[in-house]
């Protein structure tokens, strides 16, 4: 069986036979005892692809009970480590990626036609022969989707404790250092000079910490759909967290604050245009911070302005746009208060809009996730298996 | 190309089931 024979590329038909004793060595060398690093140089999501050959190949010899026990020991194998590694951004990235991968080859190999339209003629040679696994693809994409809900869990886990003192509390702009509304200097200034506390996170670590997880989900092969819509989901806990603070802090609802709160979020929208992420709706979820923050900056006294405010804060709900007005607070004895009358204003133009009375946005909130069909322009018979990978008992066929 | 003849569906347990079955499994095993 050690025996190895050159032959060509050619030769190959895509498949990996193994022993049906080797499965539990399979998933334990591939799955739970598997280090992400360890395949960062190889074709991405090789460990699907080898699963997926290992199944073709049990297909093509009519062995129902094998293609079973095999996709079953998998999606438990992949369980298992998920549960070990529950706090761990990269494995749980490094799984989505695969059953995805898994899950998009299941159906690229299917032989529906539907999944065949952008197959080479050589990958249609390559679809299942005897076995529908359609029951299996569905119990793969339910699995997919629980990994997608840890990796936001861990992502947001790490990001949340950033956002308020990123979003609300550093000051990124320079010029702008020290002009804070009055009675408020000392918060501040007593933060820098700690020489940064762990609350005392800048804009530039958030920034940073993103980039991080894109690197990751990029590197590891993740659809850069997904990315999108893991990208866009921590936006939303950024505008939340971000929002609900204003919502319910004095300190931070002044004109300098709003411009700070500007700079920030471009700074945001920047890196989401640098990073091909702009079409991710990701920039869309920051829009209520943005409002906020213009809301801050602009003239609050005629009717005019009155008219401009509501027709400029869309996102803003009336419990949100009165709430901030109400809090903001004079840089200095020139700038006067918001005034009574004029929160009036605002409140009779904004009746008929009929918003919902909730103040605080809902940091919870999750979009529905999608994983639309990737196929792969990976010719299987091609893949190479690093012989450091340790699967000599996979026989290629 | 030929029309491939009809596959056989296998028929899987959920996600749960399976947790379940692997629970079960594993507290069987000493």
């Amino acid at each position: 069986r050690q025996v190895t024979v050159q032959r060509k590329e050619k030769d190959f038909e895509g498949m990996l036979e193994y022993y049906k004793d080797d499965e539990a060595l399979l998933v334990k060398t591939l799955i739970t005892d598997f280090k992400p690093n360890t395949v960062t140089a190889t074709v991405p999501c090789l460990p699907a692809y080898i699963l997926f050959m290992c199944i073709r190949h049990a297909d093509y010899i009519n062995d129902d009970q094998k293609v079973e026990s095999l996709l079953t020991s998998t999606i438990n194998g992949i369980k298992k480590v998920l549960k070990k590694n529950n706090d761990d951004f990269e494995v749980t990235s490094f799984w989505l990626a695969n059953s995805s991968r898994l899950l998009h080859c299941l159906k690229q190999y299917s032989g529906d036609e539907v999944f065949m339209t952008q197959n080479t003629a050589k990958q249609n040679e390559h679809c299942l022969k005897n076995f529908d696994l359609a029951e299996y693809r569905q119990v793969l994409s339910d699995l997919s989707i629980q990994i997608y809900q840890q990796l936001i869990k861990v992502a947001e886990g790490i990001i949340q404790p950033m956002i308020v003192s990123a979003m609300l509390e550093s000051e990124s702009i320079p010029s702008l250092a020290g002009v804070k509304p009055m009675g408020y200097r000392n918060r501040s200034s007593s933060m820098d000079t700690d020489g940064g506390g762990p609350s005392s996170y800048t804009l530039e670590a958030l920034i940073r910490q993103l980039g991080q997880f894109h690197g990751i989900m990029r590197d590891q092969g993740l659809d850069p759909e997904i990315v999108g819509q893991v990208v866009r989901q921590l936006f939303h806990c950024v505008n939340a967290v971000t929002l609900n603070n204003l919502l319910l802090r004095k300190d931070v609802c002044s004109w300098s604050n709003g411009m700070q709160l500007r700079y920030n979020t471009s700074q945001m929208e920047e890196w989401l245009r640098g990073n091909n992420l702009y079409q991710s709706k990701a920039a869309a979820t920051l829009e209520p911070i943005i409002q906020a923050a213009q809301l801050l900056q602009v003239k609050k006294k005629t009717s005019q302005d009155a008219e401009a405010i509501c027709s400029l804060c869309t996102a803003l709900n009336t419990q949100q746009i009165v709430k901030i007005l109400n809090l903001y607070t004079p840089l200095n004895e020139f700038e006067e208060r918001v005034t009574v009358s004029f929160i009036r204003n605002i409140q009779n133009r904004l009746q008929e809009r009929n918003d919902p009375p909730q103040l605080l946005v809902d940091t919870k909130h999750t979009f529905p996730v999608l994983f639309p069909y990737t196929p792969s322009a990976l010719s299987l018979e091609t893949l190479h298996i690093p012989a450091s990978l340790g699967l000599d008992f996979l026989i290629r066929v | 190309r030929l029309p491939s003849r009809p596959r056989i569906l296998l028929k899987a347990p959920t996600l749960a089931e399976m947790e379940e079955m692997n629970i079960s499994e594993e507290e069987e095993s000493p």
